[in-house]
């Protein structure tokens, strides 16, 4: 069996003075994937390796770079699964957590659940002795200047999203 | 989003997605990435997908369990990835991208935004792209 890790920095628009940093980080994360997949290691630990890389990256939302929410806050979701057990973990609206993959990890490998959602998903977080980061640690300048440059005059949350990317 | 496909030496497959959601959603609101079978999905007798784009969409179609269903059906990686997301264009309007592998290690990136960041490491190659055709 040939190893492979495919990776990706989301689908939307990328600002041409952004992309040697997407270009580059997806690379670096993909070479981190496989030098898992080299030294032996299943292919749920080059996933993990690979979207962590991909988190602390400030040029993609993820972790830290994630957009901003219309209350100016940062609310983050991650999934895993395995292919060979069909084992899954996920996390919804999760905050102060640097990697929120590793905590879907979690859920998975140390709970009978599939999905823990924002403070129930913080206080797992705590109990698996996840440390805590501050918001701010997770807000760049850049996705601070997105969110002051689209914020909607008319607040209405519904129109505010129409055609934006997740 | 981000997100992440692998096969290891075992053959065992596995998907990872993470998101910092959407510019300005409202609080509470969760996309595809936390939902399995929208925001990635695996199975070792099928293949993994980890999709990134318009979640509302991406989740009314289960985007990541509809490729697979093709690959099911005798498609390749790239064949299933194009027909779901066009499907899902046709259906919802959604624009998005995925990357997919399937057990015997063929890999996809695939999109119809405007650009999807990818990379795909294997046999110590490193391939990647930001534009279609790439």
């Amino acid at each position: 069996m040939l190893p492979v890790v495919v990776v990706h920095g989301g689908a939307g628009f990328v600002p041409k003075e952004r992309d040697e940093l997407s270009i580059a980080g997806v690379q670096e994360a993909a070479r981190r994937g496989y030098a898992v997949l080299k030294s032996g290691g299943s292919s749920m630990d080059a996933v993990v390796e690979a979207v962590t890389s991909l988190e602390n990256n400030p040029a993609f939302n993820a972790g830290r770079g994630s957009v901003l929410n219309l209350k100016g806050e940062i609310e983050m979701d991650a999934l895993v699964m395995d292919g060979s057990t069909l084992a899954c973990g996920a996390v919804s609206a999760v905050k102060r957590v640097a990697n929120p993959v590793c905590l879907a990890r979690l859920v998975m490998d140390k709970t009978s659940h599939v999905c823990l959602t924002a403070e129930g998903a913080c206080q797992f977080a705590k109990a698996m002795e996840i440390p805590e980061v501050t918001e701010e640690s997770l807000i760049t300048d850049y996705a601070r200047k997105r969110w002051q440059d689209n914020l909607c005059s008319d607040s209405n949350p519904v129109l505010c999203q129409m055609g934006k990317m997740g | 989003t981000v997100g992440a496909v692998a096969v290891d030496v075992q053959g065992n497959l596995a998907c990872a997605t993470s998101t910092g959601g959407m510019l300005n959603k409202m609080e509470g609101r969760v996309g595809d990435t936390a939902c399995i079978g929208a925001g990635g999905y695996a199975d070792n007798k099928i293949g993994a997908v980890s999709p990134t784009g318009h979640g509302e969409s991406i989740l009314k179609v289960t985007l990541a369990r509809l490729i697979l269903f093709h690959m099911e059906q005798g498609k390749s990686p790239k064949e299933a990835s194009d027909l779901a997301l066009t499907y899902m264009q046709e259906r919802v309007s959604g624009l998005a991208g995925a990357v997919v592998v399937d057990p015997k290690g063929t890999w996809a990136a695939r999109f119809n935004s405007r650009q999807m960041a990818w990379a795909a490491a294997q046999q110590e190659q490193l391939h990647y792209g930001l534009y279609k055709g790439e």
